[in-house]
């Protein structure tokens, strides 16, 4: 029988460090480690078996759990749209300063555009420094339309523009890449809101750091309290960072991560995988 | 947020005069809790613990100062103590090289710091822009300092950023502080570090800036130590300190180069650069 007590504790608290040092916020961390103890202590183990490995793979059990928990498959969900003819389908990508939003636009873009869909972009971050530049030198080289206007221009007239231009042309899917903004920012989410409102998206995607620690959480929580997100995009998982802000972000929303970005180029997009990624956590 | 596990931990010391060894071992281990629940990296959590644990055991509180008063003193030195003193840079005959992450805040900083100087001591300022990486960049620095009179070097249409830097210093090389921006890159990609090698050996800098974002966790720490290897890091700027991230991981990035935060990232806006002040910093991050 498992008994509570310093062995145990020992135990729980060298993996605790493991995923502490793999970004898994302290929060989320600790509500899986409760839930491990009271699943663990009293239970029986097996003759021969190594107490370390009992506990390790009920750990990563648990965390499998919490990344599969309401998943669901990003093209597989286009594709079902635009088959069911609801068209354009409309994609918003939201979420914090330089997390990966436009680039990540254009991987999306970029792997429809390969499976033969029509995609049109929306440069709706009208505010920063050459953010229309490089969406519509993205959609040059994916050979997809860009709607545009004048930097300083309406946010969410771009997105009701890029949505209009394609019901006009028939066009699958519409993607909106919306300006980075910092989550206390009442007047920025406030217009972020009106842009959501204006152009009725099917899926927002908000789109985290990888390299992110526990402030993860507070932007994931704001990101879904004012907007509601369907689903989280990681960027970054090809750097030095071990992801446990995925685990961070799944267990303060509800909401899964569905898509991983791991690289710049525009094949560097991957349907999310809960045990790649706890494979990275625990090396 | 971070004091509130600090003042956690020490309200246990409500009304005692004295620990013993086994209640200083304890408060050590949830004070480790918070500062790693704050970004801070392991090791250091356990640096500034043990000389928590040491000080507690050496020291008296002064008289009238409550243990949990002492003891928050203690850990607001040490942290002053990591943080290390203030650097001035003076603006002449400088060369900066600009480097960090993907999507740090570069580019931004590096307008920033032009202006900075130009309007606060009448210098001439050149921006050279030498990411070949990213579609947009030197539009990007061109429209940031669009209403200034710094100097904005870039070839978007050379893909060689050696060539770029070469080039640049021997057009505006001249300027009291030439600032170099470069692509984000991780040590993890080999040939972005051998570009940022072959960058660093022609810029010939004299200043080179980590920039860090304050929302990196764990990583900040073996970022920074590549980045130390490549081109010996002699500054760091944290920036978006005006979100919701307090820079705990940031802090890694000081531990591990030896180099002091200089300035501070406050919004988007080419004012939006701020001296460090390690006081500030502290009550930002203790919250
Ligand atoms: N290595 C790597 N770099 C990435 C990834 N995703 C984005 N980047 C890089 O991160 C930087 C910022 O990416 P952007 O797409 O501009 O980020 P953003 O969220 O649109 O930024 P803002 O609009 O300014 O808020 C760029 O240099 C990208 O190339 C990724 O998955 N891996
Ligand atoms: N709120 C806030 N945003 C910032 C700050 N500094 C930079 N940003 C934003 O962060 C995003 C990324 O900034 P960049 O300057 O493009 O970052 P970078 O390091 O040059 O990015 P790459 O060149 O792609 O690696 C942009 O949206 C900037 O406006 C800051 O201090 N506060
Ligand atoms: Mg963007
Ligand atoms: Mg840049």
């Amino acid at each position: 029988i498992i008994k509570d007590g310093p062995v145990f504790d020992e135990l729980l608290e060298e993996l605790e460090l493991v995923m502490l040092e793999a970004d898994m916020g302290s929060r989320a961390l600790a509500a899986v480690l409760v839930a491990l103890r009271s699943e663990l202590i009293g239970s029986r183990l097996r003759r021969g078996a190594d107490l370390t490995r009992v506990i390790e793979a009920s750990l990563k059990r648990a965390l499998r759990s919490l990344l599969s928990a309401g998943y669901w498959d990003f093209n597989a969900t286009i594709d079902q749209m635009v088959d069911a003819g609801d068209t354009p389908v409309i994609v918003m990508m939201v979420g914090v300063n330089g997390t990966g939003k436009t680039t990540t636009t254009a991987k999306i873009a970029h792997r429809l555009k390969e499976e033969g869909k029509t995609v049109i972009l929306a440069a709706a971050d009208t505010f920063r420094a050459g953010a229309i530049d490089q969406l519509e030198t993205h959609a040059e080289r994916i050979g997809v339309r860009c709607v545009s206007s004048e930097r300083g221009g309406d946010s969410a007239a771009i997105a009701r523009d890029a949505v209009e231009s394609a019901k006009a042309r028939g066009a699958d899917v519409v993607i909106i890449d919306t300006a980075g903004r910092m989550t206390n920012k009442i007047n920025l989410m406030n217009e972020l809101q009106k842009v959501h409102r204006v152009a009725q998206p099917h899926l927002v995607l908000f789109v985290g750091d990888a390299l992110a620690g526990n402030d993860a959480v507070e932007q994931a929580v704001e990101f879904q309290r004012t907007l509601k997100f369907d689903g989280a995009v990681l960027c970054k998982l090809d750097t030095d960072a071990k992801g446990g802000a995925a685990l961070s972000i799944a267990h303060a929303t509800g909401r899964p991560i569905v898509l991983a970005g791991v690289g710049q180029g525009y094949d560097d997009l991957q349907q999310f995988d809960p045990d790649w990624l706890l494979q990275m956590m625990f090396e | 947020g971070l004091k509130a596990g600090i003042f956690g931990a020490l309200s246990r010391l409500k009304g005692k005069r004295k620990l013993d060894e086994a209640e200083i071992k304890e408060l050590a281990k949830s004070i480790r809790r918070a500062l790693l629940e704050a970004d801070f990296n392991v090791r250091q959590s356990k640096e500034i613990t043990a000389r928590l644990e040491e000080r507690m055991v050496e020291e008296e509180p002064l008289p009238g100062v409550t243990l949990q008063t002492h003891a928050m003193n203690i850990i607001y030195t040490e942290l002053v103590r990591l943080l290390g003193p203030p650097k001035e840079i003076r603006p002449h005959n400088q060369t900066i090289l600009m480097v960090g992450l993907y999507g740090q805040g570069k580019t931004t900083t590096t307008a920033k710091l032009a202006e900075w100087w130009r309007r606060r001591h009448g210098v001439k300022v050149a921006v050279i822009e030498a990411d070949v990486q990213r579609p947009g960049a030197y539009a990007q620095l061109q429209q940031l300092l669009a209403d200034s009179p710094v100097e904005v070097y870039g070839e978007p249409e050379n893909n060689n950023a050696e060539e770029i830097v070469r080039n640049g210093l021997a057009q505006v090389g001249n300027a009291d502080v030439v600032i170099v921006d470069t692509a984000g890159r991780d040590r993890l990609d080999d040939e972005l570090q051998a570009e940022l090698e072959r960058i660093h050996k022609v810029a010939n800098a004299t200043e080179r800036f980590l920039v860090i974002d304050a929302q990196v966790g764990q990583a900040a720490g073996p970022v920074a130590a590549g980045f130390h290897e490549l081109v010996g890091i002699s500054g760091v700027i944290v920036t978006k300190l005006d979100g919701t991230a307090r820079g705990g991981g940031a802090l890694s990035a000081v531990a591990t180069t030896g180099a002091p935060i200089v300035f501070i990232g406050e919004g988007e806006k080419v004012a939006d650069l701020e001296k460090f002040e390690s006081d500030r910093f502290i009550s930002r991050l203790l919250g």
